[in-house]
């Protein structure tokens, strides 16, 4: 059970902190795609954001997000929540 | 929609609301289910060409080709890749990978902020007259961010980044979830860059109700909006085998019931369930309801579902009975039996006859619609209801518009009830909730917006709260259903929208981004907690007392600690104050403030008493001084401080709440 957990994926959006992009990237995307596949080897860029907030979402492991937090650049990983219509 | 305009007063003087080629320059967002295009409320006759500032799309999909895009509906896009990361691929024989609508809620939500007019509108007869959006000329531009199995957050702000982006002027969500703090909340977060870009978002409050501390979207950048009723209902006549007659309320449309008495039977007592009231699937006894009414407790599952539960196990008709939860609210669905929807008084007048008499029986018809209902609005029972949890500084709801028994637009995909067995089709639908109230908000937010291009979201709001009402013409306040007693602040926030007035504050509150940083800072969120918010760098001043109280909101709210007094004396009376900001929006005036306050616990002085302003957009502070004797924790205590100059009326709630 443990194990499932910590291997279980769930959708995770990534606040990047753009004004501090690592000069050796020519755009975001190039920037958002190496700091997934720092993480993950699978995982897949869901959307990237670039108006009201700057990041993306993707699927992680609890223990992937961990070591994204833990990033250079990284605002903060908050997992995606579900909505209900009212 | 039929009938909110006029109640709202939309339709009485064409020369007062901006003229149509105005708000045809608005576009409004609406984050829901998509939409059903074929409808006659998104015909786009008489519409001038889509504004030029319009970047956004059509996207095509399964039943939505780019003809289904128009100078009405001028954009629709959907998201499903976080729905499709949780569920797996989008089965496209349960549902439309394209904008389409399969629900109705986006369809009804999106007619009623925008729809054009549609005589002879109605639903099995019910609610006729002309639908029209709150805007009627105003454009539609559709983001689908919920599928059959939710909303999902990566959707929805992947949706609001593209709709500011698009240049949506006005941004509608009838959805929400939990409350975690701002910077954890995706939607506060995507919403706060919205509001700071100039676009006015406005989200449902929650079916929460009537329990306090119950709302969602609570951000101060999002305008909050609860529910009330219009001045109309579906009246069923209920009569009892003693003679008794009842009201009810019911939308019911197929064969009738006979005219004379059935037996009824309570649900409970036709059950071998410990929750057998509730009529919940597979609790009844068939050999107990067979072609009885069948009286069922409201709770528990969906009132649609209650039906199909009776209906199922033989059930010649259903009341559905509310608790002491839902009080004398009564919703009106397009049941598939004859059914009738009662008031938590008559239900439980019924439950006691059932109970008395040795055969009981009873009959109820249906059919008409009433208008004039008063006291109208009264705050639905369902409405979410403050205090803000989150932050107690900050006064939410905003304020109060119809989300009661509305009719607007429907899908062709989807029955009435929604039910899969419910193979009737609609153009138009009735339903409830503060996702109906939302999109009142939304359209009238647009007509502001087009009456006033210049001024920013927080203005809007202010207008649209400063001018609403909390009291009826005879002075009373309005009535809060779920338990017959007047309304407070925590009910209806400002009151019930005006927008009559709203086109023409006086006087407004307006908020800017950087309000909204300081406002973060007396939150003692850390640099980097601002910086998801807002995605810019702001140091907060460890030299600055910064004071929630003082952000610039168009209404107080005033937590108070009751002092621990040892040794049994006196505590001293709490003196807080608080700073505003009022910006003029007409001509040269000079306002005078006057307070009322329903209790002697707190004393309000407000310095100074009165404000000149010479010309339009100059700004004057004031400040209001609130003493408040120590009383009792769990203490509320309500007042409303007014500026007038004998035109306007800019008017601000107050809640006093002892912890």
């Amino acid at each position: 059970e443990k194990t499932n957990q910590k291997l279980k994926k769930k959708t995770y959006i990534i606040h990047m902190d753009r004004t501090n992009m690592p000069q050796a990237f020519d755009d975001h995307f190039q920037w958002y795609d190496s700091s997934l596949k720092s993480v993950s080897d699978s995982a897949q860029m869901l959307y990237s954001y670039s108006t009201v907030i700057h990041g993306f979402s993707t699927r992680l492991t609890v223990e992937e997000a961990e070591l994204m937090e833990k990033r250079e650049g990284i605002l903060a990983v908050i997992p995606e929540a579900k909505y209900e219509l009212h | 929609t039929t009938r909110t305009p006029e109640f709202l007063g939309l339709g009485k003087s064409d020369s007062f609301f901006p003229a149509s080629v105005k708000v045809g320059e608005v576009i409004i967002g609406i984050l829901d289910t998509g939409v059903w295009p074929e409808l006659e409320s998104f015909n786009d006759a008489g519409l001038g060409p889509v504004p030029t500032s319009w970047k956004g799309e059509c996207e095509v999909g399964k039943n939505f080709s780019s003809s289904s895009c128009n100078r009405k509906l001028i954009g629709a896009r959907y998201f499903a890749k976080g729905y499709e990361s949780a569920f797996g691929p989008i089965d496209e024989s349960q549902e439309s990978k394209s904008p389409k609508d399969d629900d109705g809620h986006g369809t009804h939500t999106s007619t009623t902020a925008a729809g054009s007019a549609v005589t002879g509108a109605n639903l099995f007869g019910y609610a006729s007259g002309t639908a029209r959006g709150m805007a009627a000329q105003a454009r539609v531009a559709t983001y689908k961010v919920c599928w059959l199995g939710g909303c999902f957050g990566s959707d929805i702000l992947a949706a609001i980044d593209k709709a500011v982006e698009d240049g949506v002027n006005v941004l509608s969500l009838s959805l929400g979830g939990s409350s975690p703090d701002y910077y954890r909340d995706n939607v506060a977060i995507g919403a706060f860059s919205a509001a700071a870009q100039g676009v006015f978002v406005s989200c449902s409050a929650g079916n929460g109700g009537p329990s306090s501390g119950s709302l969602s979207n609570v951000a101060p950048w999002i305008t909050t909006v609860g529910a009330g009723t219009l001045d109309r209902d579906f009246p069923a006549y209920i009569t009892l085998g003693n003679g008794k007659k009842f009201t009810g309320e019911s939308l019911y449309s197929g064969k009738p019931l006979p005219d004379s008495l059935v037996p009824i039977v309570y649900a409970a007592h036709a059950s071998n369930s410990t929750s057998g009231s509730s009529c919940l699937t597979g609790t009844l006894n068939p050999a107990k309801v067979a072609g009885k009414i069948v009286v069922c407790d409201r709770g528990g599952n969906s009132r649609v579902q209650k039906g199909v539960v009776v209906k199922e196990a033989g059930g010649a008709g259903m009341i559905l009975a509310n608790t002491e939860t839902y009080g004398e609210e009564e919703l009106a669905d397009a049941h598939l039996l004859p059914a009738a929807a009662v008031g938590q008084k008559t239900g439980d007048a019924i439950k006691s006859y059932i109970s008395s008499d040795a055969n009981p029986t009873a009959k109820f018809s249906t059919g008409t619609t009433r208008l004039g209902v008063q006291p109208s609005p009264v705050v639905a029972a369902f409405s979410s209801r403050g205090p803000n949890l989150l932050t107690p500084h900050i006064l939410k709801p905003d304020l109060i518009a119809p989300g009661v028994n509305i009719l607007a637009g429907w899908t062709g995909a989807a029955g009435p009830t929604g039910l899969d067995g419910d193979k009737r089709r609609v153009a138009f639908n009735i339903i409830s909730g503060t996702s109906m109230s939302c999109p009142h908000i939304s359209g009238l937010a647009a007509l502001v917006k087009a009456a006033h291009p210049d001024w920013s979201p927080a203005a809007i709001r202010s207008a649209l709260m400063t001018t609403a009402y909390s009291t009826y013409k005879n002075g009373e306040a309005i009535q809060d259903i779920s338990s017959g007693l007047p309304s407070t602040p925590f009910d209806i926030g400002a009151g019930h929208v005006n927008p009559g007035a709203a086109l023409d504050p006086g006087l407004v509150y307006d908020t800017t981004t950087d309000d909204y940083f300081v406002f973060l800072c007396a939150l003692n969120y850390t640099s980097l907690q601002i910086k998801v918010i807002a995605k810019k760098d702001f140091t907060c001043s460890a030299s600055k007392n910064y004071k929630l109280e003082d952000l610039n909101y168009p209404s107080f709210a005033v937590p108070l600690e009751t002092p621990s007094v040892r040794g049994g004396g006196d505590a001293a009376p709490t003196t807080v104050k608080y700073t505003r900001t009022l910006t003029n929006k007409a001509a040269s005036s000079t306002y005078k403030v006057s307070e009322t306050s329903k209790s002697p616990s707190v004393k309000i002085v407000v310095e100074p008493e009165s404000l000149s302003f010479a010309e339009e957009n100059e700004q004057k502070s004031y400040t209001v001084t609130f003493i408040a004797s120590p009383m009792p924790s769990g203490t509320e205590s309500f007042a409303r401080l007014e500026w007038s100059d004998g035109k306007h009326i800019v008017g601000s709630p107050i809640a006093f709440t002892w912890t």
